[in-house]
């Protein structure tokens, strides 16, 4: 489902400074895979996840994603995978900060069009599934670094998407928290979903099938978790 | 050199809630420990940091620091304390996004009125201890994720304060970097400074000498690491 080819990214700053961040990276994902991406900090992870989940595009290469070329794609286009079949935890969560939590996690039901009276009922399900329950009314101000993260993984699962792209939802949990999340995936797994997720932690990269490493943009290993 | 004593700390929020989210707390920090606190998501960790930092201060209880009643202490006296003797790294960086990494780190010299034509010099000291040289003109945006945490590691060490707060300063780095980082927090140890660290990993916490377990506000553990 998931097809990168020759991918290129590259960041160009003032003063003709520029930063080769990915450089020809070459991968295929099928559905229902569950891959872990590793790798040091600064080495491209979260710069490959924003083009894997259609908020960036690469600087060169090609990337296709359920057949559509991505890199080819025009911004409706674009849109429209990412609100109907893409859900995405970000590194540093991206809470709507003036918004509550249930304003947050119904979030992408709105931008799907789906929107609609069950959709409270829906993320107070969801929000129970991340041991959340209760929080609905609260703003992110008032939530610890742990929940807002699982806010945002709570918003990222709404929409059932097909694909979900976590860039490190355990960052900020605790062991007994962490295994819980992971638990959850591994269910959504069993249902079918594809899941690609960034950690810096091996206990949390074994949950996975299969393990990609990345090392200053360049992808080094890519293979069983176990073999590892 | 800090002494907590009944602390409690109750948010009040719209239409009446509240929650009590220390409850009773009680230890002491000699001048030079090495102390680490774990917990689980949500139980009170950061709360009770901002209060140590002098960034908060308690519903109820006292708290003294280097000899001061930081609960009865004046604005301007807390300002000064903690722009002084305290280094404070946040769960969530709190970087400047529309300064440079320069000016990000050089912050707490202007606030302790040390700020001088070495606070460069300064700067890329401590940019170099957390292998950050050369991006002192970029913006926090332009960096990834652990990237920004070391920024924000450096300019809590930049002033060389006598007490370290560092609120999960790990969480988005990997493994060998982690390491690095608590490598620099044991020889500033070693140099005499205190040091407080928040972290929910194991290999973390155990860089410390006591470890202080926090669950629902209350303090269940407080003794070696090791013995744990
Ligand atoms: N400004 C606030 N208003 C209301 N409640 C708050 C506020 N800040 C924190 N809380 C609540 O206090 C509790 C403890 O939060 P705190 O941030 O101290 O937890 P923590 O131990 O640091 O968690 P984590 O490991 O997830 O970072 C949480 O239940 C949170 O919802
Ligand atoms: N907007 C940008 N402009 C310039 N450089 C950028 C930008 N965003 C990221 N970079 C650079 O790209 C490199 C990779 O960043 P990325 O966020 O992908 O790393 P990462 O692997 O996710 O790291 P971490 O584990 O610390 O989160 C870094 O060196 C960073 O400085
Ligand atoms: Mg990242
Ligand atoms: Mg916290």
């Amino acid at each position: 489902v998931i097809e990168v080819r020759h991918l290129y990214k590259t960041y160009f700053m003032n003063a003709g400074m520029f930063q080769n961040v990915l450089k020809d990276v070459n991968f295929e994902i099928k559905e229902g895979e569950f891959v872990a991406i590793m790798g040091p900090s600064g080495s491209g992870k979260s710069t490959l996840m924003n083009i894997l989940g259609c908020l960036d595009k690469p600087t060169d290469g090609t990337y296709i994603l359920g057949g559509v070329e991505v890199s080819k794609a025009s911004d409706k286009e674009l849109a429209s995978i990412r609100n109907k079949k893409i859900g995405f935890v970000f590194q540093s969560f991206n809470l709507m900060m003036k918004r509550t939590i249930m304003d947050n996690v119904t979030l992408p039901l709105i931008y799907a069009g789906k929107a609609g009276k069950e959709s409270s009922e829906l993320a107070k399900r969801f929000l129970k599934k991340v041991k959340l329950e209760g929080y609905g009314q609260r703003y992110p101000n008032q939530l610890s670094g742990g929940m807002q993260q699982r806010v945002a993984i709570a918003r990222a699962l709404i929409n059932s998407p097909e694909i979900i792209f976590a860039d490190e939802p355990t960052g900020n949990l605790d062991t007994a928290t962490s295994h819980e999340i992971m638990d959850l995936f591994v269910d959504l797994h069993k249902q079918g979903m594809t899941l690609v997720v960034v950690t810096h932690e091996e206990d949390i990269a074994s949950y996975a099938d299969r393990l990609i490493r990345i090392h200053d943009g360049i992808k080094e290993y890519d293979g069983p978790v176990r073999a590892y």
